[in-house]
């Protein structure tokens, strides 16, 4: 048995919006230290590494190592379902083929919504205006979500169950490695960067010396440079630049990805660039004090 | 001109 309840559900559908684009397929696997998701994206260029420790769950019970495979499309869906303020709790039975997705709203408001939601989707069991039934159970009639699962709706709760799969994923081993530079910067600003530079071409250059981080692209419509220099003593944290720094290094990446990993923005304020000269970059969205999503992506490199 | 590498080059599989 595994359950797990997030007070801030808003994270759950943050990170599965994050990393939708990339992958197509992954396993959660349950300990009873953590949820995790790791998976690389088609081309096997790229890995996301997802960490929510239990400790930053208010409810948290995992009985012993699960691996649900889900389709992340499917799950972007039903999350879509979920209002940003909903707790979510998560609901897998040890050998089940589904996996339970339990929505709370904050508020009693919200129940009356759900009535009329209630009422708008074929298939109730129960006739319409049996809102103070208990429970009621109403097959997916919505287009988008055919095929996707089942709802049921208990009074405030939405219960969304999602069909698992069996995913056959190659697991990496990563190293630990000391980086000879750390770029630590408002999560913001790294996305504003990415997304211009997309503009001009497809590879950007990163650039760490003494002068500070320097991202280059050189395109067909001419090219760009932006330079960030520290900025440790910034008044909010967020806004904070820190670059500690072994030696310089300079690395080439695809935009293409780094684009899709700036969909982790929302997550937090900062953003982490972990570099050493021919390894993969990493990009770490720190999650509160809840855990992270890290990417990683194989650099360009001469021919 | 530059190529990408690929993830595999880099992480063992477990």
């Amino acid at each position: 048995m595994f359950e797990a309840r997030l007070t801030s559900g808003k994270i759950l559908k943050q990170l599965i919006e994050a990393l939708k684009d990339l992958v197509q397929e992954a396993n959660i696997d349950c300990s009873d230290d953590e949820i995790s998701i790791q998976a690389m994206d088609n081309s096997h260029v790229s890995l996301v590494a997802v960490s929510l420790r239990s400790g930053g769950f208010d409810h948290f019970r995992c009985d012993r190592p699960l691996s649900l495979g889900f389709n992340a499309t499917n799950m972007g869906k039903i999350l879509k379902c979920a209002g940003n303020e909903d707790a979510i709790t998560l609901k897998a039975e040890d050998d089940g083929d589904s996996l339970s997705m339990v929505f709370e709203g904050p508020n009693q408001d919200r129940i009356a919504d759900f009535g009329e939601f209630a009422r708008g989707a074929r298939g109730s069991d129960s006739p319409p205006g049996s809102r103070r039934e208990k429970c009621w159970k109403i097959d997916f009639n919505f287009a988008t979500m055919r095929g996707v699962g089942v709802l049921v709706v208990i009074f405030d709760r939405k219960i969304y169950e999602l069909k698992l799969m069996d995913i056959d994923s190659e697991q990496l081993g990563i190293p630990d490695t000391d980086y000879k530079v750390t770029i630590q910067m408002p999560s913001g600003e790294f996305q504003r960067i990415i997304r211009d530079m997309q503009v001009l071409g497809d590879t950007l250059s990163i650039s760490c010396t003494k002068e500070g981080v320097k991202f280059g692209v050189q395109g067909d419509l001419g090219t760009g440079n932006v330079l960030i220099r520290q900025n440790a003593h910034a008044e909010k944290d967020e806004d904070r630049v820190m670059i500690e720094m072994e030696e310089p290094v300079e690395l080439t990446f695809a935009l293409r990805y780094l684009n899709f990993f700036t969909k982790a923005t929302n997550l937090g304020p900062t953003v982490i660039l972990n570099m050493s000269p021919d390894v993969p970059i990493v990009v770490e969205y720190p999650i509160g004090e809840t855990g992270h999503i890290k990417y990683y992506l194989a650099p360009k490199i001469d021919e | 001109g530059k190529k990408q590498a690929g993830l595999m080059g880099f992480f063992a599989k477990k």
